[in-house]
């Protein structure tokens, strides 16, 4: 009940991934 | 959790996945997606801060064409600290303790919980970043809305302006102008919308519309490899 649906989660894992190298880069 | 701060705003679950269709093979696939939303807003001379995929899909118990997520890109923005609340405000702390809470339990749903004691989320939760995240929970009965509206017509809308954001008829416009968007963008595509944002205003203009159109081609036959 607390799966994520795949499009969502595909795009979360992004915006996540995207985000950490942000952080990283500033 | 994930909810937009702003009530009026309609946040329905639906299961619309991209994955499932197949009519054109890998064309619409999550990494092909992914790909054409990168390629709009990252070679583009505007500053573009995100840019999503609305899937268009139809309900059949409400008998409804719907909008809902497809996929999404957020590129970000020069000015990424913007907030509604002021930082150190009572009010602010509570917001970014929330934020970051939903974002370190969406984290452990993909990841796993976190091992290593490091925090998983790290700086604050902008509202350019939040409004982006609620995005995925929204969907829009076609003819409503931008994004609904747009995909109705088959005309492109164009709102740029705080001052043109907050009087269009529309939710998720006024709750992207309080997410700190300056610019809106829908523009129609095969079988569902691109939506552009930005923080910044950018005046219409034939470039990005002409660039969505020829990236987003789902009319055009390369044997289904996406091109």
């Amino acid at each position: 009940s607390r799966a994520v649906p795949l499009a969502r989660k595909a795009s979360l894992v992004k915006f996540l991934e995207k985000r950490k190298e942000r952080m990283i880069n500033t | 959790q994930l909810q937009p701060s702003s009530s009026a705003t309609t946040t329905t679950i639906t299961t619309n996945n991209i994955n499932n269709d197949t009519r054109n093979g890998s064309f619409f696939n999550q990494d092909s997606l992914q790909q054409r939303l990168q390629l709009l807003i990252d070679g583009s001379m505007e500053s573009w801060t995100y840019a999503i995929f609305w899937q268009s899909s139809f309900e059949p118990v409400s008998n409804t064409s719907m909008l809902g997520w497809g996929d999404g890109y957020y590129r970000g923005c020069e000015d990424e600290k913007k907030t509604l609340a002021v930082p150190g405000t009572e009010e602010y702390i509570a917001v970014q303790a929330h934020r970051k809470n939903v974002l370190r339990e969406l984290n452990s749903l993909i990841s796993g919980p976190s091992t290593s004691g490091e925090d998983s989320v790290g700086d604050e939760v902008t509202d350019t970043e939040w409004f982006f995240l609620v995005s995925m929970t929204q969907s829009f009965v076609t003819g409503i809305g931008l994004p609904g509206m747009a995909f109705f017509t088959g005309v492109p809308s164009w709102v740029a302006g705080t001052d043109q954001l907050v009087s269009t008829p529309c939710e998720r416009a006024r709750h992207a102008q309080v997410s700190g968007m300056q610019t809106l963008v829908c523009v129609p595509v095969g079988n569902g919308v691109v939506e552009l944002g930005s923080t910044e205003i950018i005046f219409q203009n034939s470039g990005i519309l002409n660039k969505v159109r020829l990236v987003f081609n789902f009319d055009v036959q390369d044997g289904g490899g996406g091109g």
